[in-house]
């Protein structure tokens, strides 16, 4: 996250390869479950044995002694409707709520967050010298009209993209925040709007930032989760 | 420190069932290298049983190349049997292969070592020597390695010209795909197995990584060295490489891509050059601002040209070493996936819940399940729950209205249910998501303890 500070995000996730490396991020959106993007797996039958999400977590490599760190083995990874670039990844066993993990709400289906909202972004991600990139960190972007920013990208927006207006002071996520949340607060609850996408450049000033818009496909989450 | 286990070659939830079935020896308690010790030391095991949650082993006398034995899965059992019977290579001199081979290097058949025509000779068979059959064998450590007296009258004797387990498997590239039977590294020492943790513990556990063929003491290369390597047995050496012969052919790169890249990318030899974050990529060739070992003389196959993002060591997607030396590497996510879906057959109008076609198979080109079928997933939505939807055979069909078209169970185990290959018809008139105006309401989540936040900062 470029342009962040430190912060609490309890749904956010990082998950780690089998050499436990983190390289991307997620959202938990069940006890079972975490939201992610297709970009950074291998495959929709990518065999994600040794692959591991962690959550609690406010260092990204705490000490293997943090109490609050739950490590949790995935077992099977879904691939959401064709454009929506979304996974779902299935966890072995349940994380446990507390005060450091906590559910995301998800948006009813086909909700359009008003432009304006105050949502933010969390992860682990390269900060580019703007913040501690040992830490979690979150930063607040306004959801742009999609009008708006449908002009700013030259009709290249789709009904499954929502955006963010850019900021002078240059926020937005980077490499290493792909999968995380853009999490909404609405009706006194944080929901799950948007998803981070890799995009070619970080933190742009000049451009709306996109993000996946979860409520598409919210009839297709909570298919997967009963399936 | 080598365990007895280092002798044996082990095949998982197998069982060896000898026909007509045989009573099994008593089963005898203890873990499985205490089994390989006894085993060892007992002229007349060349396999057992090792039965893992109740810690039992059965010593065994033969193995799956015995006449008239057959190789059954059982998840009770992990089979370990003698290395020297099941290799077709040799090492050293030979003098321990055990395999079935009968014929000379010149295509001779051997005489059997019990028989002394057309050949009298002095090497008759005994419970120790391993003289059986008519297999090839070395009992006087001749150099040339397992030899065997000939039923040609003519010829006395003649070398079987097995290869050395070193040259008989060669590997491409840099060994990744390396399934040989080489278990001592350049400098002779034998190897670690890899499902062990002593003399070195290590990371690379066979389950965790079950596509690298981490194979019970047999040079792999699971990390993208240079080459195949393998811990030691000696507590003083951590790991070597090892010494196998190089393939001559070199084999064509599958999957190349260049303005996109498939699974985890390796088959990518684009020129995107630079990180998400505009940080341009250090030259593979070069050793500053970061030291690495990806010398692009030494992986001639991954093409590490210039400063292209490339994935030399089977990561999750291309990625490359940056020009900031706070950035050591970074992933070129950017790059766009290729798009792997099958082609669309047909086309369907709204959410599809009225189409009748004939497709059957998923996006991904998994075959659909039949909607009356009960594997392998039993249905939620059936002929039954459903009789005005259609669901004949396993055609692809929209019963519940999904918003993303026709979908179907699927025959993979894994994979419950998934889209069909089927499209949109253009000009399919879904309303638009920015007109809907529905009310909102939540379920009970999404709370965190706004003073944390606040302590953070």
């Amino acid at each position: 996250i470029v342009g962040g500070q430190p912060g609490n995000s309890p749904w956010t996730v990082s998950i780690r390869n089998r050499a436990g490396v983190h390289f991307c991020g997620g959202s938990l959106v069940k006890e079972q479950w975490v939201i992610s993007i297709r970009q950074c797996f291998s495959s929709c039958d990518a065999d994600l044995s040794g692959y591991e999400v962690h959550l609690g977590l406010l260092f990204k490599d705490p000490g293997p002694a943090d109490p609050d760190l739950q490590a949790i083995p995935i077992v099977r990874i879904f691939c959401g409707p064709s454009e929506s670039h979304l996974v779902l990844l299935k966890l072995a066993r349940p994380a446990v709520l507390n005060k450091r993990v906590a559910l995301i709400c998800l948006p009813p289906e086909r909700y359009v967050v008003p432009a304006g909202t105050i949502c933010e972004i969390a992860g682990w991600g390269e900060t580019r010298g703007t913040a501690d990139s040992r830490v979690l960190n979150v930063a607040q972007l306004p959801v742009l009209a999609h009008g708006e920013c449908q002009a700013a990208l030259r009709g290249r927006l789709k009904e499954s993209e929502l955006c963010t207006a850019p900021l002078h002071t240059g926020v937005g996520a980077c490499e290493g925040d792909y999968g995380g949340p853009l999490a909404c607060l609405t009706a006194d609850c944080w929901v799950l709007e948007g998803v981070i996408t890799p995009s070619r450049v970080c933190a742009r000033t000049d451009q709306p930032a996109l993000f996946i818009r979860v409520s598409l496909y919210v009839d297709w989450i909570h298919k997967v989760m009963k399936m | 420190s080598r365990s007895p286990l280092n002798d044996f070659q082990r095949l998982r939830a197998t069982e060896l069932l000898p026909l007509p079935p045989e009573a099994p020896p008593p089963p005898e308690p203890g873990p499985a290298e205490q089994c390989a010790q006894r085993c060892a030391t007992s002229p007349a095991c060349r396999a057992f049983h090792h039965e893992r949650q109740s810690q039992l082993c059965q010593l065994l006398r033969w193995t799956q190349h015995s006449p008239g034995v057959r190789l059954q899965k059982n998840i009770h059992y992990d089979l370990y049997q003698k290395k020297d019977y099941l290799r077709d290579c040799i090492v050293a001199d030979g003098i321990s292969y055990r395999g079935t081979r009968a014929t000379t290097e010149k295509g001779l058949r051997c005489q059997h070592w019990q028989a002394t025509t057309p050949h009298d000779h002095r090497f008759l068979p005994s419970p120790r020597n391993g003289l059986e059959e008519n297999y090839c064998r070395n009992p006087d450590r001749d150099k040339r390695g397992p030899w065997c007296y000939t039923m040609d009258p003519s010829v006395r004797h003649q070398s079987c010209g097995i290869k050395k387990c070193q040259d008989a498997i060669c590997m491409t590239c840099n060994g990744e795909d390396y399934r040989g039977f080489v278990d001592h590294t350049e400098s002779g020492t034998e190897c670690q197995r890899w499902d062990l943790q002593h003399p070195h513990k290590h990371p690379y556990h066979p389950d965790k990584y079950p596509e690298k063929g981490l194979d019970d003491n047999y040079c792999r290369n699971p990390d993208g060295s240079e080459q195949p390597w393998c811990y030691t047995v000696d507590p003083a050496r951590e790991r070597e490489y090892c010494r196998i012969r190089v393939c001559k052919k070199r084999p064509r790169p599958l999957n190349v891509t260049t303005n996109c890249f498939r699974g985890k990318g390796e088959g990518y030899r684009g020129r995107v050059n630079v990180t998400v974050s505009g940080i341009p990529c250090q030259r593979w060739d070069a050793q500053a601002p970061h030291r690495h070992h990806f010398v692009p003389d030494k992986y001639p196959c991954k093409d590490l040209q210039e400063n292209y993002c490339r994935n030399p060591d089977g990561s999750e997607a291309p990625w490359c070493f940056t020009t900031r030396p706070s950035v050591r590497v970074a992933f070129c996510f950017h790059i766009r996936r290729c798009d792997d879906e099958l082609g669309a057959q047909e086309c369907y109008h709204g959410r599809g819940e009225t189409y009748r076609g004939h497709v059957s198979k998923t996006r991904k080109g998994i075959t659909c399940q039949r909607w009356d079928a009960q594997t392998p997933h039993v249905p939620q939505i059936s002929p039954a729950t459903h009789p005005e939807a259609h669901l004949e055979e396993n055609y692809c069909r929209n019963p519940d209205n999904d918003s993303h078209g026709p979908w179907c169970y699927t025959m993979d185990p894994r994979m419950p249910f998934d889209y069909c290959a089927i499209k949109p018809c253009s000009g399919n008139a879904v309303p638009s998501i920015l007109e809907s105006t529905e009310a909102v309401t939540f379920e009970q989540c999404g709370r965190r303890d706004e003073r944390l936040q606040l302590k953070g900062r």
